[in-house]
């Protein structure tokens, strides 16, 4: 209903403005209709400002800046309307260490009512799991899938069971 | 409501059936290029009905369904079983498809139409556009996509 | 031919002149998201006249110069020049905009067109498409790009 | 001309199929018109298998795959048509250990005639530069750039010296 839709906009502004300058530690975001006068039809627009930077078209952010907004985004979106489940595929690629762990320790606040699947290659997100999944493929385009545990000692993740099949 | 289960069978890189237990928190799923992480996340929205498996992706059945290696034939069918649990209950979601293009969603065991499996989820809270997976090099895609697209993964929230 | 240094100012985020010294093998550029490592290589498409630039990543004159901070106002112009060296020859371009959206190209100090720039650099088999810069985010997408721009890049290096 | 152009295929096409089992230690590759009754204006179609693989639509390889197969394709564009300089932003990001190795190694043979630059956020890429540049932005929106070494015992860039300005 336009009713419902007006107030997740609300909501989801004022979330997305929250997460972003915890994510960004300042700075401020939010959403807007494209066109207030067609609010049933009309498109939502995205603008973030990192702190002490101006405002600038959303293009003109940096590749690692994007993904983090974006991320800010879904977790605002999340926040309105929680999810069970999320699925997350290399979304850390373009993460520079210090956004990394940001973007982790919020993971960590919402995994108490939020079951996260994250595929990575980013080893401080491997540490954050509470399990881990390896995918090999010694035979070709046959995938195994094995539990693994990190290796304190190493740093690395180490199989510790064949595949359940 | 959270996910226990993933069992796929005959789905792309997944000829053999294959268990994954999916726990509470956060897991993380890695491995070397080309082996199969990616794949499992289109389990996950394929079985669900996925609109979202873009045909970029492939969803056809020639691209879902196991298409053989040098020492294993093709497979005829691809099958993906997800397992929930809400409190006690247990919702088991099931989308099978063969080489001929015809397939089968069951919800519990019992077949169903793909409707029945979207009502049901959208009670909790899962929608239809999936707004809750983020596939891989979408998001760095996603904050210049069209205004209207952006509206799309509002409505489905609110 | 190699380049021997690039300097800036005025554009993006180089509001000061900076002078980047380019060594023979191979440099790497490192650093925390935002800080201005892409804008280094916008200002290398930008400098030969990219037609590259998308507006995705802003070629409008308020995109191309320093538009201010808490403690520094907006600047009037961009200036980016490139030396090149080729044996003992070097060649130095340069291409400068104003906020008007007036701009000016410059081949070792001489006003001249865009096109006799890009003249200059085809005879040292520097193409106008400039298929040797793969800019972020579209090393992923390639494979997945209509076949008739695949043949724009093949026809460049014909 | 067409008979350049139809030269320029064939030559590319048999580059791309060599680096791509180079750095798929095996596999096969190519290019080819899209329409072959219609060389003027036909597109070109790639086609890639990696090693054991059947041949699919090139859509179905994985987002590493992909990266590895389009590198192979430019890195044979340069074979037939060298260029003095390449720069290149994080087309690392999506790639595994193993295969950014076999993509250094790559580089660093064509090094010689072609100077590289790339943006990286991997430090095996750092190792195998002659030379780092560093940027920071202590004041937003001015990009300072600094000279950087890899420090043998931490294994991490220091920087060496204040910027050039
Ligand atoms: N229908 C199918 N039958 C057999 N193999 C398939 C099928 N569909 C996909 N594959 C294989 O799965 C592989 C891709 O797997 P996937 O995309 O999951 O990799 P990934 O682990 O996500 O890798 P990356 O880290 O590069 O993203 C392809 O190499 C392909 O050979
Ligand atoms: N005209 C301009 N004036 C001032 N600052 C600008 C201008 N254009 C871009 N910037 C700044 O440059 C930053 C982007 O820099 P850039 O894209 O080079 O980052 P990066 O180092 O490549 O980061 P990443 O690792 O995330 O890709 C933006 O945050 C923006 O504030
Ligand atoms: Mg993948
Ligand atoms: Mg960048």
């Amino acid at each position: 209903s336009k009713i419902q839709f007006l107030r997740a906009i609300q909501e989801v502004d004022k979330n997305f403005d929250d997460v972003f300058s915890t994510l960004f530690k300042g700075g401020k975001a939010g959403i807007k209709l494209t066109d207030e006068s067609n609010p049933l039809e009309s498109g939502i627009d995205i603008f973030a400002q990192p702190p002490g930077k101006k405002v600038q078209t959303i293009a003109l952010l940096s590749g690692g800046e994007k993904s983090l907004t974006s991320l800010a985004f879904f977790f605002a979106l999340f926040r309105y309307k929680p999810t069970p489940f999320c699925i997350l595929d290399e979304v850390d690629a373009a993460l520079d260490d210090v956004n990394l762990s940001r973007f982790l320790d919020l993971m960590r606040l919402m995994k108490e009512k939020t079951q996260f699947i994250i595929v990575t290659h980013n080893f401080k997100t491997m540490e954050v799991a509470d399990y881990i999944y390896g995918t090999t493929m010694s035979e070709p385009s046959k995938t195994q899938v094995y539990s693994m545990k990190i290796d304190k000692k190493k740093g690395l993740p180490e199989k510790t069971e064949l595949p359940d099949t | 409501m959270h996910i226990k289960k993933l069992e796929l069978q005959g789905f792309k890189s997944f000829p053999d059936r294959t268990k994954i237990i999916i726990h509470p928190g956060i897991t993380a799923v890695i491995g070397p290029n080309g082996t199969g992480k990616s794949n499992i996340v289109d389990a996950f929205l394929w079985v669900l009905g996925g609109q979202r498996l873009k045909a970029l992706r492939g969803d056809r059945s020639e691209d879902i369904i196991f298409n053989g290696n040098s020492q294993k034939a093709p497979m005829s069918m691809a099958d993906v079983s997800l397992f929930l649990q809400d409190d006690r209950e247990e919702i088991i979601i099931n989308h099978r498809v063969f080489r001929s293009g015809e397939s089968d969603y069951r919800l519990n065991g019992k077949s169903v139409r793909l409707k029945d499996i979207q009502d049901t989820l959208w009670k909790y809270s899962i929608g239809e556009k999936e707004y809750f997976v983020i596939e891989q090099g979408s998001i760095g895609l996603f904050l210049t996509s069209k205004p209207i697209e952006k509206r799309g993964l509002l409505e489905e929230a609110a």
